[in-house]
């Protein structure tokens, strides 16, 4: 099983809902 | 609201001759005349240059004021009750690859790391039996009056099953809840169950159940503990469930960056629009019975500089979705291909000896500027994870004399 990992995660907004079962990636700035 | 505004502003007007008179009812409903703003100074019919530049200069500032409110609305700026906005910052000033934020507990603030890959939240306790430095004082239990031991035979107790792999036993004293995790780097922590008083940026929670960890060891830097944001019943997600909704998110700032990126908790996932993001793209969770905390994606596809990446192992094994492991681990058939692909696109640098995981290493010691290849990973339905410039590749060395693909590969294809 891989794992996407924190490094590859970087300036993107990743979103979790547990209630609907999906994960969402959008491009952010972060800082 | 507009309506008002334009009645206030006719009232402002200089001469009282000039308010409306003429108001008529017609089938129970009060018609007002309604005039424009200048009509009593008669500008409105003979604006100068400059007044007419004012006027659309006021119109251009309502507009924009309105379409902020909008837009801060929408975004989530104007934040709910439901929503919780707290710093999350690179751990590499705490010695750490992973990533940090600062939560309030038993009133003492504490810096954790945040993991999606495991469930119990836990911090450093006193008295410790092995307990590796941390800047923070230890978490005092006996000096916190909001802090509850779990007795060993309560049903939270025996969520430790399914939360951490190891069951909770009976302590010392026959009352508190012992707990054992153990994680896949060879770090551990063991400690008994607790519940104190927790805050969340603007959030408190009540009897939040932690971990008081007497016994810790491993790639935790100088961190006094973990965020547990996992899926099982225990983890910080699950216990905050009727206030933040199970919904939360992240953004992570490259470790150079001297400001913080946010961990959001709560929120419309749907309707959410993050200030200064793109569309947010959506993929199912998987489901896989036997590993119910994780959170496993289908990766159907990667591309590298736009050339897509043929083979049969997409779409076939899930992907899990974690903050605390740093380096992408891809099944060992996809990473051979990925690796071709890259190195393909970006041949011509000077090839350097690997280190560690990492095995597609280069000196571009004496490039002031490289060209790197895009790289993207494309999940089921669409969604799509373009990954930042700053995360494709690992600077080993600072003087970049050994950078290296910042991508691993699994050991074999099962793993």
């Amino acid at each position: 099983i891989g794992i996407i990992g924190n490094y590859q995660q970087k300036n993107t907004r990743v979103i979790y809902d547990i209630k609907q079962s999906q994960v969402g990636f959008a491009k952010e700035t972060c800082s | 609201r507009l309506q008002l505004k334009t009645l206030q502003r006719t009232h402002q007007s200089n001469s009282p001759s000039c308010y409306s008179q003429k108001s008529k009812s017609e089938n129970g409903a009060t018609i007002l005349e309604m005039q424009h703003k200048d009509y009593c100074s008669g500008s409105v019919t003979n604006m100068s240059r400059n007044h007419q530049k004012q006027v659309i200069t006021d119109d251009d500032i309502r507009v924009r004021s309105i379409q902020d409110s909008i837009k801060n609305i929408i975004s989530g700026k104007i934040e709910t009750s439901s929503q919780n906005n707290i710093p999350i910052s690179s751990g590499v000033k705490l010695h750490s690859l992973n990533y940090i934020v600062t939560v309030t507990l038993g009133g003492r603030n504490t810096t954790v790391i945040v993991d999606t890959g495991s469930d119990l939240t836990w911090i450093q306790c006193q008295p410790c039996r092995l307990c590796y430095n941390q800047p923070e004082p230890l978490f005092n239990p006996s000096v916190s009056p909001t802090y509850r031991k779990v007795i060993c035979n309560s049903s939270v107790c025996q969520t430790l099953q399914s939360a951490t792999g190891n069951s909770g036993s009976c302590g010392n004293d026959l009352q508190d809840c012992s707990y054992v995790v153990n994680y896949g780097d060879g770090s551990y922590t063991r400690g008994e169950l607790g519940q104190d008083h927790l805050v969340l940026g603007s959030t408190s929670v009540e009897n939040f159940v932690f971990g008081c960890g007497r016994n810790n060891k491993g790639l935790f830097g100088l961190a006094s503990g973990l965020m547990g944001l996992g899926r099982s019943d225990l983890s910080l997600i699950s216990q905050t469930f009727e206030t933040f909704g199970g919904v939360f998110s992240y953004c992570l700032p490259s470790a150079e960056a001297k400001s913080s990126g946010s961990l959001v908790l709560g929120g419309d996932s749907n309707t959410t629009i993050f200030k200064n993001s793109t569309p947010i793209s959506y993929t199912r969770m998987l489901a896989n019975p036997q590993l119910v905390t994780f959170y496993f994606l289908n990766l159907t596809g990667v591309t590298i500089g736009g050339v897509a990446i043929q083979d049969s192992a997409f779409g076939k094994t899930g992907m899990i979705i974690d903050s605390g492991t740093v380096i992408t681990r891809l099944p060992p058939t996809i990473y051979k291909a990925v690796k071709a692909e890259f190195l393909k696109q970006f041949s011509g640098y000077p090839f350097k000896q690997g280190v560690s995981i990492l095995d597609t290493c280069f000196d571009l010691s004496a490039y002031e500027e490289v060209s790197i290849p895009t790289v993207k990973m494309q999940f089921e339905g669409g969604a799509e994870m373009e990954v930042d410039v700053t995360g494709v590749l690992f600077i080993v060395k600072s003087d970049a004399s050994q950078v290296c693909l910042a991508l691993a590969s699994l050991q074999y294809d099962d793993e």
